[in-house]
């Protein structure tokens, strides 16, 4: 769940 | 844990990554790891008598007090004196922000070392899930309890990090970790599968929770690790037998929690 939720962020941030 | 339980760990948490979570993985690991990352999960204690990281030795660990049952991060991991948080805990929060500053941009300012911060992560997220990775500072987690593992001498820190997983090895899965990561998975989906969702959650939605990782540690410790583990006695089916779901089910939480 750790390097999920890290390397998800940068796919939230490109959806932003 | 020893190189079986760092690579368990890291096999279990594999096949739990999202699909970008692999491909920055891949990215991150070092031409040795063949795009393995269990191949590399063991490199943090490989590196830790290493004189240029020498300073890395106290994350592996936590030093609770003697006979407190509990875990607290003030009184055991910060030391206020150097304004450090010298633990497997304070670890794991530091790798953790080292990749999500990373991730949310190329800041010039901090030239972090991507990759050891990903390998020491996925080691110390291993570690914390070891039972006495979070045991006494008095008896050293266990390494200055000498016990015998059936007619072997060793120490009750050994016992955990190892002889569990070998003489499970040996005894149920064919001497073959591959067959012991697949009864591993399917007890995750089968028997565990309502708990994966819980162990995966931190409050507050943070990223890592080591302090609750390390409450589940020092209170099994308790429980199953030093219980029937006093100086000088003779481990064997009666401890081995109740103990292995213990560390079976600390190395899939490991592993969900890792990915």
């Amino acid at each position: 769940a750790i390097l999920n939720h890290i390397f998800a962020s940068k796919t939230r941030i490109a959806q932003a | 844990w020893g190189k079986e339980g760092h690579y368990v760990t890291c096999k279990i948490a594999q096949g739990y990554l999202s699909e970008d979570a692999l491909f920055a993985v891949k990215q991150l690991l070092p031409d040795s790891a063949e795009g393995d990352l269990a191949a590399v999960c063991s490199w943090a204690d490989e590196v830790r008598f290493n004189y240029h990281y020498r300073w890395s030795s106290a994350l592996h660990y936590v030093d609770t007090p003697d006979f407190k049952c509990n875990y607290e991060y003030c009184r055991d991991c910060h030391d206020s004196s150097k304004h450090k948080h010298r633990c497997v805990t304070g670890g794991i929060y530091n790798y953790t922000m080292q990749l999500k500053t990373a991730e949310a941009g190329p800041s010039s300012e901090l030239n972090y070392n991507l990759t050891e911060a990903l390998l020491f992560l996925s080691h110390f997220v291993g570690d914390v899930h070891q039972p006495l990775h979070v045991g006494f500072l008095g008896d050293l987690g266990g390494n200055s309890i000498t016990v015998r593992w059936y007619r072997r001498k060793t120490n009750l820190h050994h016992v955990w990090d190892t002889m569990i997983i070998q003489s499970a090895l040996k005894t149920f899965y064919d001497s073959n970790l591959s067959i012991m990561i697949q009864a591993i998975q399917r007890n995750i989906t089968d028997n565990w599968s309502n708990d994966v969702s819980i162990w995966e959650h931190c409050a507050h939605n943070s990223t890592a929770c080591p302090d609750r990782y390390a409450s589940e540690s020092i209170s099994l410790a308790c429980k199953f690790a030093y219980k029937n583990a006093t100086p000088g006695s003779t481990l064997e089916d009666g401890y081995f037998l109740s103990r292995l779901p213990i560390v079976e089910k600390r190395l899939a939480q490991g592993g969900v929690r890792l990915a």
